[in-house]
């Protein structure tokens, strides 16, 4: 966009490119766009005008910065989503995150479903330096995720930190069990899971607005993790999950070491989607 | 449904005459809209769109159908073209002794699960098929092979300590001759396309093995980014097909009509669930139907 000449509404709709390439998707970008074509018809507007407008715009929608707040013990994170979004890397990235501010981490290997789960997870604990409560292959997530939140009271946790399997939400089957690994947790813990965390793949599509709300549907989300935002995606659809269902943004992965993890800040986050 | 939207654009076009410039343009708005929803690339819909409107205008109205539901069946048809035509596409690999293929693609696309898938594909076209661990770097890659060639009863070569990718593949073709295993499937680790150091390893395995075939396995509900990744994986590696996975998902999927259209090459098969013997091959009359709601 030229940034010192006068802005027509040809110019705006050219933004509309901008958007859909960075997921945002056609529904959040139309209104956007409606948005700033209302503003320029009631004052001439220059390309850089419009950039801080659309910036504002994003940032109206993203809200504040908003991180996990360690305010009980144990504090149990849970940590859903579809298939190969990121979680159990993100559970690892996690438990370096709490441990390298001095808490006491256990984690659950809640994903006793897929090949080699539990050993993937297994290293990353060992990698993280803390403790994990794992089972067979096959048994009842719950049950693992039941036996981490006696351990974590028992031996006096801080946090416990719970991977799930992964799973598509049209799957209904497996978002009832889903739905049991959070009641368990909350009969387990006066309280937990205090955080349910949804991970996004960066990289996908409009599908994570259905993916944000059917998980909401089957679990109450405090918050989503946006994972591989060092890809070329933007992450776009986090704003659309963010507009439409009020879910916040409280973390991104940048990478696939045990410290590719950051919070998520909104400026930072929308300067580089529309650069 | 994408039927509905188009007849209520087209509410008051009379039932005569052809098809003129304005309604195309009222109808292929929403046709826009469906195929940006179904995560096709902006610049490839743009494309299409234009295509559709240069082939329609002054197509006779059909009398015995909407005319929302005529620019409904071109768009399909086109779509259908673009997929790659109305068949299935024929996989035929050369017996090479042992002949190779090797996987490709993101982070959590579903490599690992298709090599299993894939070898258990060709079994059932009498091929004796060997699962090759190239995952140096996933915390247990090896480990899940290692899982799912003993759960499909076939063998695996998995990485010796220290051992890198190029060195386990070549030890793998080695142990095929003496072993009789005449199709190798190597799963690689995910990667992005812009990290080099990573695209370089795939050039040098590519370089080095000549594999009779790369597919590139791409997530259905990738969005507008599944033109990059198609882009520079071909450019850099080389191409000869796509696996499109979790279409037992709601993705629309259309990153299908993305990388087909700027890689040029076939979706071989698509990926219906986690279990090994979830790979059905593309359909894609079905695919353009899914894309388009
Ligand atoms: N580049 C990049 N890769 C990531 C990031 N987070 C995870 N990954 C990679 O994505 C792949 C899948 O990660 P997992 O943690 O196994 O994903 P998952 O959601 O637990 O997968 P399932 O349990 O199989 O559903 C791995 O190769 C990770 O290294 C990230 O932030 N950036
Ligand atoms: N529902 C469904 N799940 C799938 C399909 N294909 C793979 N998965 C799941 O997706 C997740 C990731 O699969 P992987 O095979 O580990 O993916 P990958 O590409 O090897 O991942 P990296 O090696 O980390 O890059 C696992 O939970 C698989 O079970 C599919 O077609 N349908
Ligand atoms: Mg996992
Ligand atoms: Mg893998």
């Amino acid at each position: 966009i030229p940034l010192s000449r006068k802005i027509s509404r040809d110019d705006i709709e050219k933004l509309e490119e901008v958007l859909i390439s960075a997921d945002v998707g056609v529904e959040t970008t139309m209104e956007i766009i409606k948005d700033l074509k209302s503003k320029l018809s009631k004052s001439e507007l220059t390309g850089s005008d419009v950039l801080v407008l659309l910036e504002s715009h994003l940032m109206g929608i993203l809200g504040e910065e908003s991180g996990i707040e360690v305010n009980d013990k144990p504090f149990v994170i849970l940590i859903a989503g579809v298939n190969g979004s990121g979680k159990t890397t993100t559970v690892a990235k996690l438990a370096h995150y709490f441990k390298s501010r001095g808490k006491k981490i256990v984690l659950a290997a809640g994903d006793t479903f897929r090949a080699a789960a539990q050993d993937q997870l297994e290293i990353w604990a060992k990698r993280a330096g803390v403790d994990i409560v794992n089972s067979h292959s096959g048994a009842d997530p719950a049950s693992v995720i039941y036996d981490a939140s006696q351990k974590a009271m028992v031996k006096n946790f801080d946090i416990m930190i719970a991977d799930t399997a992964g799973r598509l939400h049209t799957k209904k089957n497996l978002m009832e069990e889903l739905r049991k690994v959070h009641r368990v947790a909350g009969k387990a813990i006066e309280g937990s899971p205090h955080e349910v965390i949804l991970v996004v793949d960066a990289t996908t599509g409009q599908n994570g607005l259905a993916q944000a709300e059917i998980f909401g549907q089957a679990i109450p989300l405090t918050g989503i993790i946006l994972a591989k935002l060092d890809s070329t995606a933007k992450g776009g659809i986090a704003v659309a999950i963010r507009r439409k269902l009020g879910i916040p943004i409280k973390f991104i992965g940048v990478g696939e070491k045990i410290d590719d993890l950051a919070p998520f800040v909104p400026k930072d986050y929308v300067k580089a989607m529309l650069e | 449904q994408l039927t509905n939207r188009l007849n209520n654009a087209f509410r008051s076009l009379t039932s005569r005459g052809k098809l003129t410039t304005k309604n195309i343009k009222d109808g292929l708005q929403e046709v826009r809209m469906a195929l940006l929803e179904a995560d096709v690339n902006y610049k490839i819909v743009k494309q299409f769109i234009q295509n559709v409107e240069d082939e329609a205008v002054g197509d006779k109205v059909l009398t015995s159908i909407t005319p929302g539901q005529q620019v409904v069946k071109i768009v399909h048809s086109k779509l259908i073209d673009l997929l790659g035509g109305k068949a299935s596409p024929k996989i035929s690999l050369p017996r090479s002794n042992p002949t190779v293929i090797m996987l490709v693609g993101l982070q959590g696309s579903g490599k690992t699960t298709h090599a299993a898938k894939l070898a258990v594909w060709l079994r059932n076209h009498d091929w004796n098929p060997t699962l090759v661990a190239l995952d140096i770097y996933r915390p247990a890659a090896a480990q899940q092979i290692q899982t799912l060639a003993k759960q499909i009863g076939v063998a695996s070569v998995l990485p010796s300590f220290m051992e890198q990718p190029l060195g386990i593949a070549q030890r793998a073709i080695k142990e095929a001759k003496t072993n009789g295993w005449d199709v190798l499937i190597l799963d690689t680790a995910g990667r992005l396309q812009i990290d080099d150091q990573m695209m370089r390893e795939l050039e040098q395995l590519q370089f080095k093995l000549k594999p009779d075939a790369v597919f590139l396995v791409v997530d259905a509900m990738t969005g507008q980014t599944a033109v990059d990744v198609g882009y520079e994986f071909a450019r850099r590696v080389g191409i000869d097909g796509f696996v499109l996975t979790k279409l037992d998902g709601d993705a629309k999927g259309g990153a299908a009509l993305s990388l087909r259209a700027v890689v040029g090459k076939p979706i071989l098969f698509v990926g219906t669930g986690e279990k090994p013997d979830a790979l059905e091959p593309f359909y894609p009359d079905r695919m353009a139907s899914r894309i388009l709601g």
